[in-house]
């Protein structure tokens, strides 16, 4: 889910 | 990855670099806020609760260890070298940063994308890394002259930001749902935190003087 797609940042 | 977010680490890499050298070799801290370590350290714990759990690549994985051990180890030599420490101006690090810890967790309760604990968790530690450079910067202003290299410091921390926000944009434009206002308004506000630090920053470079902030 969209969510996610943030956390690959640092 | 893009090349505004590579450069957006690599310059945060830089300012813990920048940070952990002049401890390590001058064996001084004179100027740095421990409250800010401190609180960079709290963000970095709550940020990278799932380093082991959610795996998004080497390259993050890696980056987190450095940010934690990095982060971690300058709060521990300021606070335990026995040669450091003495350099440590704890009379004028006097913000109350538990007042800053507060208000963030009480707001990553109120407003985040999920309720979870992790969520919240991570939540809370986009709010308190947009405030945790006040007490650096108040110490700025109270010691007055700054040696240039917490003036690096504090630039490339702020350069980071300003990156991360061109990353936003850049993926807000190739990313079709990406929208995330909970970081976004967070980074912006911890970006604008440096705007004047940036203004006295310029003012000095070109004036070739020595930095100083107003009081």
């Amino acid at each position: 889910d969209d969510v996610d797609d943030a956390k690959d940042e640092l | 990855m893009n090349i505004f977010r590579l450069a957006g680490d690599m310059t945060h890499l830089a300012s813990v670099l920048v940070l952990l050298l002049k401890i390590h070799t001058i064996k001084s801290c004179a100027g740095v806020s421990l409250k800010t370590q401190e609180l960079y350290a709290l963000v970095f714990a709550c940020r990278y609760l799932d380093i082991f759990t959610n795996f998004v690549s080497l390259y993050n994985t890696v980056m987190k260890l450095i940010f934690l051990g990095s982060s971690f180890s300058i709060v521990w030599y300021m606070r335990y070298h026995k040669v450091v420490r003495r350099s440590y101006d704890k009379d004028q690090d006097t913000f109350r940063h538990y007042f800053l810890v507060l208000p963030c967790l009480v707001l990553a309760l109120l407003i985040n994308e999920k309720f979870t604990f992790k969520e919240v968790m991570w939540t809370f530690s986009l709010y308190l890394e947009a405030v945790a450079i006040l007490p650096q910067l108040v110490l700025l202003q109270r010691t007055r002259n700054i040696d240039n290299l917490t003036g690096q410091y504090v630039f490339l921390l702020g350069a980071y930001r300003g990156l991360y926000i061109l990353n936003w944009i850049y993926r807000y434009f190739t990313e079709p749902h990406f929208v995330h206002w909970i970081t976004w308004i967070s980074g912006l506000v911890q970006t604008l935190l440096y705007a004047d630090f940036f203004y006295y920053y310029y003012q000095s470079w070109k004036n070739n003087q020595k930095l100083h902030l107003p009081a």
